[in-house]
């Protein structure tokens, strides 16, 4: 079971967008993959439709009250992809959890619960912060991913990351890896977007992924139907650029 | 002295450009403006070039120790464009004050400090949470703008701002008044920037301001020189949106 954590602390990045298009790549090319919404305003839970049918076991509950997680699980319309959804509830973990023991080791513990053959990706969709939420997913994860939209503010926040990825390592998470940096929103044509590639390469060499993700309109549109992009638009350039992610993924774990 | 809060708990919807391209175009126009920046992340003040300048005292100081205003701000290379900075300090803020009396209130009762005339116009940049910082921010305020980016996503978050600012308004804030909605990063030609223009318009009406601010790359480019677009780009279509911005909200208050 690889656990990825999807982060960046810059907001508007493509984090629920790659979370939801990965892993719906990954469950078609027969993977069994778990989202788990981690962020309280539930962008990725809303993104397939789920918030209606959200009960009232969330990931809250989880991180909170120790529920497992097989008991807040939602099914989607594409076997083999499920979701661990959020509400507006997770908003209060932080001060919930502000004076409790373990706080940050509370997700790993409750996917360290799950049958070790039930899942073979967890992707964790973190919220744009450095808070308990995206820790307790670095505390989680076997691997992160982090999303960086080729302009200026989301390559500066790179460094915050390195930072806090070394204290995960050092302190809570020594298995965690940067699997890699994912270039998202990606307009092939502008300067702006070459000049910020080549500073992220410059510091990240092999890790940046060769799967650009483009800017694409049909990945704006698809949450607007409630759907990921292989059921919105097959065809589209935003498929293509998550099916070829998924493909680069999953080569870079095996050669690992 | 007006206090405007730029609000939008949706990550990447152009908060920090609009809180320093709306200052700037202000202060270009003869007022006197202090832009704060309540965002860990440091975006404004990192946008404006002013990290390095940032000196022992910041917002955070303000927040925590009551430090006066006065002992923080910065100048901006624009007359009549000044700047509370923030670092990486602020991102303790939620824990430090988890525990203190009138969390919420301190912003305001440093702006109080500040003698009646020193400004026209104080523009607070939120981080993308409806957390401590952004609770400040809507306390201090008289009246907030919330930027919406013409997708999905940002559109769906207006409902959690109604409760928000409906629950400041009734327990901390009578005097909070919602200025307007700015559409952002709006791409005129798109079905999907008109639905949700629609959608938006269909709920708020008249607040949604007639000025849209349109995706044009000066805006992202202008960071990356230290720079307001007014000092990157004058003539581009980012500074025309943010000078007929200025010019709209100055007669909306005007008028009130
Ligand atoms: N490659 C793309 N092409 C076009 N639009 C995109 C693309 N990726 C994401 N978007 C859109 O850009 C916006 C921001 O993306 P998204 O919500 O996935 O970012 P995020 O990092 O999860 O944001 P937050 O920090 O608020 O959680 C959304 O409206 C989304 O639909
Ligand atoms: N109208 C525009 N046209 C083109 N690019 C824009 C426009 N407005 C903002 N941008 C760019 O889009 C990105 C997001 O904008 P910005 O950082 O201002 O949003 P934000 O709401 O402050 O984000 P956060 O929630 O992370 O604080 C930045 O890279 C910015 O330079
Ligand atoms: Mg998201
Ligand atoms: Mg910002």
């Amino acid at each position: 079971m690889r656990i990825v954590a999807i982060l960046n602390q810059k907001g508007g990045v493509g984090k629920t967008t790659t979370a939801v298009n990965l892993g719906a790549a990954l469950a078609l090319a027969g993977r069994r993959v778990l989202l788990v919404d981690c962020d309280p305003q539930a962008n990725l839970t809303d993104h397939l439709g789920l918030d209606e049918s959200v009960g009232e076991l969330t990931v809250y509950d989880v991180l909170t009250e120790g529920v497992p997680i097989e008991g807040a699980v939602l099914p989607t319309s594409t076997p083999g992809l499920s979701v661990l959804p959020a509400d507006g509830d997770l908003a209060a973990v932080e001060q919930e959890l502000a004076t409790e023991i373990a706080r940050e080791t509370r997700l790993r513990r409750a996917l360290a619960r799950v049958p070790a053959d039930t899942y073979d990706w967890v992707l964790i969709d973190c919220p744009p912060s450095l808070g308990l939420l995206s820790l307790n997913a670095m505390t989680a994860a076997t691997g992160m991913i982090v999303t960086v939209q080729t302009e200026y503010f989301a390559m500066r926040g790179l460094s915050q990351i390195d930072d806090i990825v070394r204290m995960v390592q050092e302190h809570v998470n020594p298995r965690l890896q940067l699997l890699g940096i994912l270039p998202t929103l990606v307009n092939p044509v502008t300067r702006l977007a070459r000049e910020v590639m080549e500073e992220v390469r410059g510091h990240y060499g092999p890790l940046v992924f060769d799967t650009r993700i483009r800017q694409n309109i049909r990945l704006a549109e698809a949450p607007g139907h409630q759907s990921h992009i292989f059921d919105y638009d097959p065809l589209s350039a935003g498929a293509e650029d998550y099916r070829a992610l998924a493909v680069e993924l999953e080569a870079r774990v095996a050669a690992a």
